[in-house]
């Protein structure tokens, strides 16, 4: 699942 | 990490190179828009903030590293050490025309109303329009130096990649950030009429400059 509010992209 | 989203990256991180380059082999700031470049600052201090908060990777973190360390040496250059080179009389754009209604826009819709999330959306929008400044400065000198135009080209590439990332993430990973996504087109289609540039007459290895 992705937490949308953990922002993985730069 | 798909490859979209490893060359975009990497383009990204050429684009900043080469400015900084451009800037420091050539010992002057001119055509370059001081302006763009203090939004670009801007935008990577609003966004790492979660540098603070929490670790994805050692590859995310390294780069955020990078990216802010080379926005503020990039705007060092340009108002501090050569100062007298930068062109602050053609870098006329109003910024407060930006940084105002992305400011509100940001506020409004955002994933969460929390202050780092506001502040992330903040320099989501503000990233898509924060070439306009040097864009503008093109337009009105007429030209751009080749090396600036490769670093145009490499900026626009980046979120053009990201774009193809984010196609890749829906199908593969059903991930979306609608956020990102709308911002990301804006983005690339602000770099449309330059590519077109580019692509016929910088790498036909003619000089970029504009019909009068």
């Amino acid at each position: 699942e992705y937490n949308i509010y953990q922002h993985d992209e730069l | 990490m798909n490859i979209f989203r490893l060359t975009g990256d990497l383009s990204h991180l050429a684009a900043i190179i080469i400015l900084l380059l451009k800037i420091w082999k050539s010992r002057s700031c001119a055509g370059i828009s001081g302006k763009s470049q203090i939004l670009f600052a801007l935008v990577f201090t609003t966004r790492y903030l979660d540098l603070f908060t929490s670790f994805i990777s050692l590859y995310n973190t390294c780069m955020k590293l990078i990216y802010i360390g080379c926005a503020y040496a990039t705007v060092y250059l340009i108002y501090a050490k050569f100062r007298a080179t930068y062109d602050g009389n053609h870098d006329s754009f109003r910024v407060e025309f930006l940084v105002v209604p992305v400011g509100g826009l940001s506020v409004l819709i955002n994933h969460d109303f929390s202050p780092l999330e506001i502040l992330w959306t903040f320099s989501i929008y503000l990233e898509s329009v924060a070439i306009l400044p040097q864009l503008f400065m093109i337009s009105k000198t007429g030209e751009a130096e080749t090396i600036t135009t490769h670093y145009l080209f490499c900026l626009g590439l980046y979120r053009a990649l990201y774009l193809f990332n984010w196609i890749w993430r829906f199908y593969f990973e059903g991930f979306f950030d609608m956020i990102a996504i709308v911002a990301g087109v804006v983005q690339t289609v602000l770099y449309c009429d330059f590519f077109y540039l580019y692509v016929t007459k910088v790498l036909k290895g003619k000089k970029l400059s504009l019909p009068a």
